[in-house]
């Protein structure tokens, strides 16, 4: 791991006063290394290690410190600040419904992040109906079915009509039912289709969502900052959740997303399993793009 | 994209970078532009076109060696084990490969071996439906390794030419679900020795360096005859296939360009680099 790493390149520097800029640049090509074998993206690592070099060179390096410490704890610092707070609250509606809309590309765990989702609402109290907009995958709307019914949760479906008019429909029913948050899934997409990445815009505005979030699969390599930006300057995202990070993967398409839209991830998918849905920690994301 | 016509150490950075933004990774692309600098010395290319041609060929030489087509078995079924782990495409890549096969003439049997995820068998029913081919099942929450066990069973009596199973997305460190993998091979060799005749990883083309270690568990457990890489219809480059082709020798054999039946082609290598750096 870093540390390691560090521990070795660092072994001859004696390691008093303030960090020199060769001390600096040795420890950060070892940081730059460690965090594109992450995936964080090659320009976002770029920015990122400027940062870092600008609040590094001259510091003080604390008593308890080696100079390799004394950068690992500025990266990480950093990091935890790019990536900001925990925030895994859900925009609340002056009045309900609550209107929730998931986006992203293909398997990146839409329609079980939206049960999950159902699921914690449900378990604050809240009155939440799933919205089958996923005409296209096979046997999308039967798995979102399946998912509703495991919950208790009901799942509003027209069948194979226009996702849009889905939407629509589905925001007079749960007002009709007393439904105080609406979370649509919709079917996963290429960020450069176009026909595709209209009917979600047509989609936010027929049914104005507070929260549009983008659901990302962790392992997400490089290509996670045309995705996050593409859906970001087509729709305005609100927030993102990070799927899959119960396995190995570093996530640092974590950091990549954050950077390049700006948007709190708000949720991680930890499981397969509809309780496996937990708020983000940005230290326990940094400890771990580092580690 | 590389914008002067000389070379210099920018033209070998930009090289890197190029290669970095392709998910092809830090050592791999440290290896490939170290050898480049050799072979530019020693040819004493200036041109940065050639250069790229050079890195290309280097590329190529890696994902060329050895056979990238499907195993022919003298017997049929040819049975093929489809894993990976979730939402890779999976189940799209076996209803596309069932076209494949059909458009060839084949006798195709498909199992429904993922009896765990919602919906999971409806989804291979309804790619059954489109293709014209049958769909071995059992009810959700059945031990996959019976659903394989039926799905031989079924193919030999019905001189099926080639069985593809199906089973459930997990990620790779979940030891008892790789445990649940070996035991659906092991209940297919003793049904069909030699059988399965490919177990095949599928691998999306968005994924970064976790493919390296989803290889690496998918092949301790299995022995993968071969790799499917997904979602290349996107603006992913699956870079990370040359690493892993170099550091473990599994042929790429088919690739997938979108959501339909006929979006699956044979792996091209040379289709493959020049996207690389398109
Ligand atoms: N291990 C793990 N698997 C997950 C997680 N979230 C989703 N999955 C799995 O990922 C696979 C894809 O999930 P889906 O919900 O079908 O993905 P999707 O984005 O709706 O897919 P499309 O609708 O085809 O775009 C399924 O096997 C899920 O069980 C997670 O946090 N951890
Ligand atoms: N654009 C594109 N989408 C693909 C491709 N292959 C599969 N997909 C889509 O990816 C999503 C997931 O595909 P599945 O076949 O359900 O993936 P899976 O690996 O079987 O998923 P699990 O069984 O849940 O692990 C679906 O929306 C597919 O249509 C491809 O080559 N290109
Ligand atoms: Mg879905
Ligand atoms: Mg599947």
């Amino acid at each position: 791991n870093l540390s390691n790493k560090f521990q070795e390149v660092f072994k001859k520097l004696k390691g008093k006063g303030k960090l020199t800029e060769e001390d600096v640049n040795l420890a950060l090509r070892e940081v730059r290394i460690a965090l594109l074998e992450a995936d964080v993206n090659f320009q976002v690592v770029k920015d990122f290690i400027a940062k870092v070099k600008e609040k590094a060179v001259g510091h003080e390096v604390l008593e308890s410190l080696t100079p390799g410490q004394q950068v690992i704890k500025i990266v990480h610092e950093e990091l935890i600040n790019l990536m900001g707070k925990t925030n895994a609250k859900l925009n609340d509606a002056g009045s309900p419904p609550t209107i929730i809309m998931l986006v992203g590309l293909q398997g990146a765990g839409k329609t079980t992040t939206a049960a999950k989702l159902a699921h914690f609402l449900k378990k604050q109290g809240k009155k939440p109906l799933l919205v089958a907009a996923d005409i296209y995958r096979p046997a999308a709307i039967k798995q979102l079915q399946v998912l509703g019914d495991a919950i208790d949760v009901p799942v509003f479906t027209m069948g194979e009509q226009s996702p849009v008019d889905i939407a629509k429909a589905s925001i007079n029913f749960a007002k009709s039912n007393l439904k105080n948050y609406v979370i649509i899934d919709t079917a996963g997409r290429l960020h450069i289709n176009e026909e595709l990445m209209d009917e979600l815009k047509k989609i936010k505005e027929e049914v104005s969502p507070h929260e549009i979030l983008l659901v990302v699969d962790a392992m997400t390599g490089q290509d996670a900052v045309n995705v996050a930006k593409s859906f970001n300057e087509e729709l305005g995202l609100t927030g993102v959740i990070l799927t899959k990070l119960d396995g190995d993967t570093k996530g640092g398409a974590a950091l990549s997303v954050k950077a390049v839209t700006g948007c709190p991830i708000k949720f991680a998918g930890m499981g397969e399993k509809i309780e496996n849905l937990e708020p983000f920690y940005p230290d326990r994301m940094a400890s771990r793009i580092l580690g | 994209v590389l914008k002067k016509s000389t070379v210099d150490e920018e033209s070998f950075e930009k090289i890197e970078e190029i290669l970095i933004e392709g998910d092809v990774g830090v050592k791999p692309s440290l290896e490939l532009v170290e050898k480049l600098r050799k072979t530019a010395r020693e040819q004493r290319i200036t041109d940065s076109e050639q250069l790229k041609q050079v890195l290309k060929e280097e590329i190529l030489k890696i994902l060329e060696t050895g056979d990238n087509k499907l195993k022919n078995v003298a017997r049929t079924p040819l049975v093929i084990l489809v894993v990976g782990v979730n939402g890779v495409g999976k189940t799209t890549t076996i209803g596309k490969l069932a076209y494949y096969f059909k458009q060839q003439g084949k006798q195709v049997l498909l199992a429904a071996g993922d009896t765990f995820r919602a919906a999971a068998i409806e989804q291979l029913e309804i790619w059954g439906n489109r293709v014209g081919c049958q769909v071995i099942k059992q009810k959700e929450g059945s031990d996959p390794a019976a659903v394989a066990f039926d799905a031989v069973k079924a193919a030999i009596a019905r001189k099926i030419d080639v069985l593809i199973i199906d089973t459930a997305g997990r990620l790779h460190t979940k030891t008892n679900l790789m445990e649940e993998l070996r035991k659906v091979k092991r209940v297919v060799e003793r049904e069909l020795p030699g059988a399965p005749d490919e177990v095949l990883l599928v691998l999306d083309a968005t994924t970064g360096q976790n493919a390296f270690s989803q290889v690496e568990y998918f092949n301790k457990a299995l022995d993968l005859t071969g790799l499917v890489l997904t979602k290349l219809d996107g603006t992913a480059k699956g870079g990370v296939i040359i690493g892993i082709k170099s550091s473990y020798q599994i042929p790429i054999k088919f690739i997938g360009v979108g959501e339909k039946m006929d979006d699956l082609r044979p792996f091209d290598p040379q289709e493959f680099v020049e996207a690389l750096f398109a």
